[in-house]
């Protein structure tokens, strides 16, 4: 499966809003 | 209307819109619905006079998204007293702009061959949500970083015990697009995007807490204006 890093946005993009 | 997943965007059922009291006997309820990409106003006209109606027309004011109808109002008979006549009117998103107030507010005008008549009625936001609102996921992360804080809307939704899964498909039945899925912590943050008919995107995050039946939406759009009403169609669509 392609990595474009995206993935791992989203993971920090949705840890970063539950814990600022 | 429909509801389930596969039969389209949520349409409420018809409400009366313009009492027979108040036009010469002409009842009109109606109902807004999406149906194949298509946005339709649907009609249920009761004569409640003593004579009979035709010479049927609408026309609608200037509005928000450009609302217009589509086609003349098609009713191929004279009504007699005490008939009902069922009509879908297709509606165009391309007329005359005028922001409204509320912004979903339509001003409507039918005439007879007795007289000319006004009312106004609120449409849902959802009903404008199109087919391709689901934003490339790059493009996603880039418009959620741009929009400035204060244009982030936090909305609470109560009483909805649904899981993410069906929450999902009924978001997406109704043009609501999940972008991505994550869990952190034991609750999922569901990332999604829908499309206006005028081309404002507006993203969400949606949170679901398994053991709350409280579910967070977070709104980013450029138009901050129209956050409270998207609120209200994942409400609607949510509870229905």
């Amino acid at each position: 499966e392609l990595d474009d890093g995206l993935d791992e946005a989203f993971s920090r993009l949705a840890e970063s809003r539950t814990n600022p | 209307g429909g509801v389930g997943p596969m039969s389209g965007s949520y349409a409420a059922p018809k409400s009366v819109w313009m009492p027979a009291m108040k036009a010469k006997g002409l009842e009109i309820s109606g109902t807004f619905a999406r149906r194949m990409g298509t946005v339709y106003m649907d009609l249920l006209l009761t004569n409640k006079a003593l004579q009979v109606m035709s010479d049927f027309a609408i026309q609608f004011n200037r509005n928000s998204f450009g609302l217009a109808p589509a086609a003349p109002l098609q009713i191929h008979a004279p009504l007699a007293p005490n008939q009902t006549v069922d009509v879908s009117l297709p509606l165009s998103t391309v007329g005359s702009v005028m922001k409204m107030d509320p912004l979903n507010n339509l001003q409507v005008a039918v005439k007879n061959n007795i007289d000319v008549f006004y009312f106004s009625t609120l449409y849902p936001l959802h009903i404008l949500f199109v087919e391709d609102g689901k934003m490339d996921r790059q493009m996603f992360l880039a418009t959620w970083k741009d929009i400035p804080n204060e244009n982030e809307a936090q909305f609470h939704i109560k009483d909805c015990p649904l899981n993410s899964d069906v929450s999902t498909n009924k978001l997406q039945s109704s043009n609501i697009f999940t972008i991505a899925k994550r869990n952190v912590e034991g609750q999922d943050m569901l990332y999604q995007s829908l499309k206006l008919t005028n081309g404002i995107w507006v993203l969400a995050e949606l949170r679901i807490q398994p053991s709350n039946p409280s579910y967070t939406l977070s709104l980013k759009c450029r138009a901050p204006e129209v956050s409270q009403h998207v609120y209200q169609a994942y409400e609607t669509i949510l509870k229905n």
